[in-house]
């Protein structure tokens, strides 16, 4: 569709994981899911946050917000080495 | 690193400050860099046991590089490429190594000043001969490469804490930072790091070559050790010549054929290039080689690399270059391996270079490189380029934490790339010299290893306390530590608690001991909401809206008052006692009368060690106008003081800021 796809991270509270998920990659996936049928995840991450990095629209990302249990969208940011 | 561990008082008269066995050769070093080039001798594991069994990383396979690649020293090897390849698409493997492979130098460089191993006779070009060894010379290494040829990007870096922290890392070092500023302690790194803390991860990090700009520090969080860079006892020096009979020291790591023992005709880039605006910063495709050939050429500092000056001039057929330090790099003299006889100078001697190929009729000049010199006075000086606070997330918490060698560090480097890092440069080094504050953060993440190694108990709050309240901010004659970006005494806004002092840190007497929870309260205090502080904390902390938070209840080993009004600010302070039985007097030094200091109570005794004790500082501040003499800085009148602790054999110092914005 043209629209500029772009990593975002997500942010999930773990603790609102619903309980027909037993793992909170399944539940990050089905999340995502919702959200975009065609996105795939990048990372996920266990111990520096609870959640996942991801490619989509921004209009994907507005949509993943309003996700139960997503506490926040954010696009990539450029670091550099000093 | 070479003369590092010896300006740092870790040579072997010192050496039986840190066992050499066992425990140190236990703590695992994780570096979040560009990498690493394993056939390096300074991840050689010869004489190494087995690896330690709490160890959970793995050697990743890729572009060159094979888990054989990893031995009982580079024990993790492992690349996050997937955010960078979102944005450029699959890695060109013929162009770079999508592997834990080093294309860059960087993270070879900042591995290494870490915790590489020994090797006899080191040396770029015959520069900074000795023998190489990390800060932490037994520790192991991990790295996580996350930054790429083009960019380094967070959902890569992410995913390298992350990693490091399953993998059991004992130290992280990070010596990289966002592009923009942060503004609040939700930028991932941060947020990484508070989940590395939890764990008992000590980070280190950079805090940023923006200086001497105030708040202009990168990485700021309190429980991140943020890390400002300085200079050791080791120049460069190189002479530059003036047909008038004046010479004046600059720097260079040129190595190869000297100039003709003559004088040589010298124009400025500004008269020998078409370009009116950018000519003088000998730009690409901007010099008139009619006008360059046979000559030396002055070029301004700024823009593109003083290294790459020296391949415009060298192209355009120059036979050698002066560069002048851009105005606020002051006389500071980073060393750069130029590729045609070349060196650059302070501000000073900048400017009368200056005047002179620009007015005089007949301009001749010559430059004579002069080798390594050592035991240079005074040393450490705060580097210009290191980021100085104040903290512009929170003003009340001051930064940068300390100092460390940063400017001019030899180390090890890839096989990839020449020493100064230009594609056309076909030579190849095991180690180069480059100066930065992401030198200085490995600094300290050795020392942290080292100390870890011999306190397993202390927790990364008490491994930076022990660190910051030991650290020095005057020399040996008592002036304090000189600010090269304008040569005149450094600040904590510049230096912090001073410049790391490692035989000292290991029995600090007292420490400033922080817990997850002390950090959560410091975020309830900042009036983080429900949301921000699960992002932060993972956790389902919550803030007690029945709790007075203060920033200033933040057990920090440092004060920064931020003075909005006339008042008496309070802050509270709780020491932990780490050495033997003792009596802790309190001595209190102030710049300036019009903010009274006051501490209660004033004698601390301790029967036992671990035992806490706590205090109160009262600053009242008669007037909100700041005092007549504080000194003017670009980040507003600030005044300094210092808080001391001793028991007649420990020290236990922690800087005073006060500004008035």
């Amino acid at each position: 569709d043209g629209a500029q796809q772009g990593t975002y991270i997500v942010h999930m509270a773990k603790s609102q994981m619903p309980s027909s998920f037993d793992q909170h990659s399944l539940w990050y996936e089905s999340s995502l899911k919702s959200a975009s049928e065609s996105a795939e995840m990048l990372y996920t991450y266990n111990s520096a946050i609870h959640g996942f990095a991801t490619r989509l629209t921004p209009e994907e990302a507005d949509s993943l917000m309003t996700q139960p249990g997503v506490i926040s969208v954010q696009p990539e940011q450029q670091y550099e080495l000093h | 690193t070479t003369r590092t561990p010896l300006f740092l008082g870790l040579d072997v008269h010192n050496a039986g400050l840190f066992p050499e066995t066992g425990a140190a050769s236990d703590v695992v070093i994780g570096v979040l860099d560009s990498g690493v080039w394993p056939e390096s001798k300074s991840f050689s594991d010869e004489g190494y046991g087995p690896v330690p069994t709490t160890w959970k990383g793995e050697c990743e396979a890729g572009t060159n590089f094979t888990a054989s690649h990893c031995n009982r020293k580079l024990i993790g090897a492992r690349f996050f490429v997937r955010g960078y390849e979102g944005e450029y698409g699959l890695v060109d493997e013929s162009k770079e190594s999508r592997s834990p492979r080093d294309d860059d130098g960087h993270g070879t460089h900042t591995a290494s000043t870490a915790a590489g191993s020994v090797v006899e006779g080191a040396n770029l070009l015959g520069f900074a001969n000795g023998t190489a060894r990390g800060i932490a010379y037994r520790a192991r290494v991990a790295v996580y490469k996350v930054c790429w040829k083009k960019d380094c990007y967070i959902s890569d870096i992410l995913a390298g804490i992350d990693k490091a922290i399953a993998d059991n890392v004992n130290i992280l070092s990070i010596s990289l930072g966002s592009i923009n500023k942060a503004t609040d302690y939700t930028d991932h790194i941060t947020i990484g790091a508070f989940a590395a803390m939890e764990r008992g991860i000590f980070v280190s990090c950079s805090a940023g070559n923006f200086g001497p700009s105030p708040f202009s520090l990168r990485n700021e969080a309190p429980w991140i050790t943020t890390v400002g860079a300085g200079t050791i006892d080791r120049d460069f020096p190189a002479l530059a010549l003036l047909g008038n009979g004046e010479n004046y020291t600059g720097a260079s790591l040129f190595k190869g054929e000297a100039l003709p023992a003559k004088l040589l005709p010298f124009v400025h880039a500004r008269k020998a290039s078409n370009n009116a605006t950018y000519g003088k910063y000998c730009y690409p495709g901007t010099l008139i080689p009619e006008r360059v050939k046979g000559k030396i050429v002055m070029c301004e500092e700024g823009g593109n690399d003083n290294v790459e000056k020296g391949e415009v001039v060298k192209a355009a057929g120059g036979l050698g270059m002066i560069i002048a330090n851009r105005p606020n790099y002051g006389e500071e003299l980073q060393a750069y391996a130029f590729l045609l006889p070349a060196a650059n100078v302070g501000l000073k001697a900048g400017d009368i270079i200056r005047q002179y190929v620009i007015t005089d009729p007949n301009p001749t000049a010559s430059i004579v490189i002069q080798g390594t010199a050592v035991n240079v006075q005074p040393s450490p000086v705060l580097a210009a380029f290191s980021s100085r606070g104040p903290n512009s997330i929170t003003p009340n918490i001051l930064k940068p934490d300390l100092i460390a060698p940063g400017v001019n560090i030899l180390a090890a480097w890839t096989g990839a790339l020449g020493p100064s890092g230009l594609a056309s440069d076909t030579r190849r080094v095991e180690f180069n010299i480059i100066s930065g504050t992401s030198m200085s953060c490995p600094h300290v993440s050795g020392l942290a290893a080292l100390l870890k190694s011999v306190h397993p108990e202390w927790s990364p709050a008490a491994i930076r306390s022990a660190l910051m309240t030991t650290a020095y901010s005057t020399y040996k004659d008592g002036q304090p530590l000189l600010d090269i970006a304008t040569v005149k005494p450094s600040t904590p806004f510049g230096h912090g608690a001073g410049h790391v002092s490692p035989a000292m840190a290991i029995s600090p007497g007292l420490i400033y001991d922080l817990t997850t929870e002390d950090y959560i309260d410091f975020l309830c205090a900042l009036k983080y909401n429900q949301s921000q502080i699960i992002k932060v904390s993972r956790g389902d902390y919550t803030c007690d809206p029945s709790k007075t938070y203060s920033v200033a209840d933040l057990n920090y080993p440092s004060f920064a008052v931020n003075v909005d009004k006339s008042d008496t600010y309070k802050y509270t302070r709780t020491v932990t006692n780490v050495g033997g039985a003792g009596s802790y007097s309190v001595k209190v030094i102030s710049e300036t009368t019009e903010v009274k200091i006051s501490v209660e109570p004033a004698v601390l005794t301790f029967k036992e060690v671990n035992e806490k004790k706590s205090y109160e500082v009262t600053f009242t501040v008669n007037s909100s106008k700041p005092p007549r003499f504080s000194s003017f800085r670009p980040s507003g009148f600030n005044s300094f003081g210092s808080i001391e602790w001793s028991d007649g054999k420990h020290v236990v110092a922690s800087p005073v800021a006060i500004s008035w914005t």
